[in-house]
């Protein structure tokens, strides 16, 4: 049987899947744990009109507004995180310190314009 | 360094990319709370990444400092003192302008379980300032004063106050920690007798939490 077409992504802001991973970056000699985390990022338009589940601002809302008659000299609102949660870091420091670090705004959980 | 991996070292509170030269073991204390915070469903949402909940107090870093000091010749005449050591611990890892919310020392000992030196035998833990030629400071008194019937694998003390003014940036901590066996009227064991918990000594180490600058922001606009 003929594979069903893929689903075309959505074209409007949300956040995207986008895993770190710490070896990447080579710094998986000193980072205990996580080996890697889910950050996602956001990705996607903000099209006139703004649909509510895009989380708009007002002033996104005009920008959308103004953007549609003056597309030229007026860009598009951002897709930017809105909502973001916290992540630990486990590490090693020089002096081989075993160092544990809440960091705030790690993981991008919501977006909007 | 790229210029951008040093940007975003320095967004993440390091000056530099660590270079851990002989790394040991990570504290069980600290796995726990990496695990809890990964694992478990928080009431109310996320955890506060400015506090430390397992501890109860402000905080978004948690460092766990192993001992570096040495024994201390037990030469003065001090019949019941059974151990003297110097506890150093190398602070240099705190950053300018963070704030110290609680310091927690811990004394491991041998035992698997709880050890009684001897029926009605008192051990005495005392805890000094060091000098710098590592003694007990003079004129000063103990920092913390405990006696103990039982000795238990980890022995757990609160040296917040004592180290508000000494925890900083770039110093050191120097302690004399000193464990004799307790006066007793009418004692008739040998001096190394009574100290047979003592023998047990494993390990110290010194747990610190602190504030970060970022958090101190944030909690100061909150």
């Amino acid at each position: 049987s003929a594979p069903s077409p893929p689903a075309t992504p959505s074209p409007l802001c949300k956040p995207r899947r986008l895993y770190i991973s710490f070896s990447d970056v080579g710094w998986e000699n000193w980072i205990i744990a996580p080996q890697g985390y889910l950050a996602n990022y956001c990705g996607g338009e903000c099209p006139f009109p703004l649909a509510a589940e895009l989380n708009s601002t007002n002033h996104a809302v005009l920008q959308t507004l103004v953007h549609s008659l003056d597309p030229q000299g007026t860009p598009q609102p951002c897709c930017v995180p809105v909502r973001l949660s916290p992540i630990s870091i486990l590490y090693y420091d020089n002096s081989d310190n075993v160092v544990l670090r809440h960091y705030e705004d790690m993981v991008v959980d919501e977006c909007g314009c | 360094l790229s210029p951008q991996e040093s940007s975003l070292l320095k967004s993440l509170g390091l000056s530099a990319k660590p270079s851990p030269t002989s790394p040991g073991p990570v504290p069980p204390v600290l796995w726990r709370i990496f695990q809890k915070r990964r694992t478990l469903p928080w009431p109310g949402g996320e955890p506060e990444s400015c506090r430390v909940e397992e501890f109860n107090v402000p905080g978004n870093i948690v460092r766990v400092f192993a001992d570096q000091g040495r024994f201390l010749p037990e030469g003065q005449p001090q019949g019941r003192l059974c151990l003297r050591k110097l506890l150093f611990f190398n602070l240099s890892a705190l950053e300018e302008g963070e704030r110290l919310t609680m310091a927690q020392l811990e004394l491991r000992f041998h035992h698997n379980s709880y050890h009684s030196p001897s029926p009605g035998q008192v051990l005495e833990l005392r805890l000094y300032q060091a000098s710098p030629r590592g003694l007990p400071r003079p004129g000063r008194g103990p920092l913390l004063e405990r006696s103990f019937v039982q000795l238990r694998k980890s022995l757990l003390f609160n040296l917040g106050a004592a180290l508000k003014e000494g925890a900083a940036p770039g110093r050191n901590l120097a302690l004399v920690l000193e464990i004799s066996a307790g006066g007793r009227a009418g004692d008739s064991g040998t001096p190394r007798s009574l100290c047979a918990g003592s023998d047990a000594f494993a390990a110290t180490s010194l747990l610190l939490v602190t504030l970060g600058r970022r958090c101190q922001a944030a909690r100061s606009r909150r």
